[in-house]
């Protein structure tokens, strides 16, 4: 799965997400991608989503809406993506990953799994990383 | 802070010779996406062209180089979002479309639904005039090796793709 989120000089927000689905599904078999809440969400007012990992588990958790959710209640793009994270881990086993991001600007790439490639551009910087902890900058 | 955008390449379970491709397509994705915000076009603009960059990257599991079903053919899903009227457009199971991301958006320009699926997404696509690609032309030789390694009975699909839950 790939995925992207974005705010424009507007401060209008819009997410994307693409995938193959899941290694050997049985034909005709749907995930989260195409599910509005789970593969994707973006609202002006509260920030974007996008999600990857196990389908079945993201979709039981609305992972994508539910992460929005966390920043509704105050919490930090990082903290809320964290959360929605540790849930879907906890309540239905689900290992995944997100980006994030909020109406200022504010940005997260975070995940359970054991990697996730990720890269972001803000301020002319490109910021990028794979491995859990890392975040690699350079000039873009 | 604006603009900004932010990609994701999948957070599955990627070999070690594999993960220099990965942070290298991600990384000329966001410049694309980036690119397009610092030309003032619109956050929809740039995570379509992102999202396409990567469905044409065979690094990654969308578009080409896509898992393959039990039947080892490929069948694919997308969506957009936008966040200033909350409208949005999905395709699923969408299979000779080199990239999904773009006929879902189409799905949310052009249409009332929110998802199209299977036949009939392929039917719009064709009323829309997205050219239609050779299935094979979407198969990679590593996804056509991960589908014969995970026919194996005692195969855990969830496992090889995700990793372990640790």
């Amino acid at each position: 799965t790939v995925g992207a989120v974005a705010v424009d000089s507007e401060g209008n927000i819009a997410c994307a997400t693409s995938t193959g689905g899941m290694l050997n599904k049985m034909e005709g078999r749907v995930g989260d991608t195409p599910c509005i809440g789970s593969g994707g969400y973006a609202d002006n007012q509260t920030g974007a989503v996008s999600t990857t990992g196990h389908g079945e588990t993201i979709m039981k958790v609305t992972l994508a809406r539910l992460i929005l959710f966390h920043m509704e209640q105050g919490q930090s793009v990082e903290a809320a993506s964290d959360l929605g994270l540790a849930y879907m881990k906890t309540r239905v086993g689900g290992l995944g990953g997100v980006v994030t991001v909020d109406p200022q600007g504010n940005w997260a790439a975070r995940f359970s799994s054991l990697q996730m490639a990720w890269a972001a551009a803000q301020k002319d910087t490109l910021h990028y990383g794979l491995y859990t902890g890392e975040h690699f900058t350079q000039s873009i | 802070m604006l603009p900004v955008v932010v990609v994701h390449g999948g957070a599955g379970h990627i070999p070690k010779e594999r993960s220099e491709r990965s942070t290298s397509g991600v990384c000329s994705a966001v410049r694309a996406g980036y690119a397009i915000l610092r030309g003032g076009g619109s956050s929809m603009d740039a995570v379509v062209e992102a999202v396409s960059q990567l469905e044409n990257n065979p690094s990654f599991n969308a578009g080409c180089g896509s898992v393959l079903n039990v039947k080892g053919e490929v069948e694919m899903d997308a969506i957009v979002m936008d966040g200033k009227t909350l409208g949005s457009g999905a395709v699923s199971a969408v299979r000779n479309i080199a990239n999904p991301v773009q006929l879902a958006r189409l799905v949310m320009d052009k249409t009332s639904h929110a998802c199209l699926t299977a036949e009939g997404a392929s039917q719009f696509a064709r009323a829309m005039g997205v050219p239609e690609v050779p299935l094979e032309s979407l198969i990679t030789e590593y996804s056509r090796m991960r589908w014969k390694k995970n026919l194996a009975p005692d195969a855990n699909p969830v496992e090889s793709q995700m990793g372990k839950m640790g």
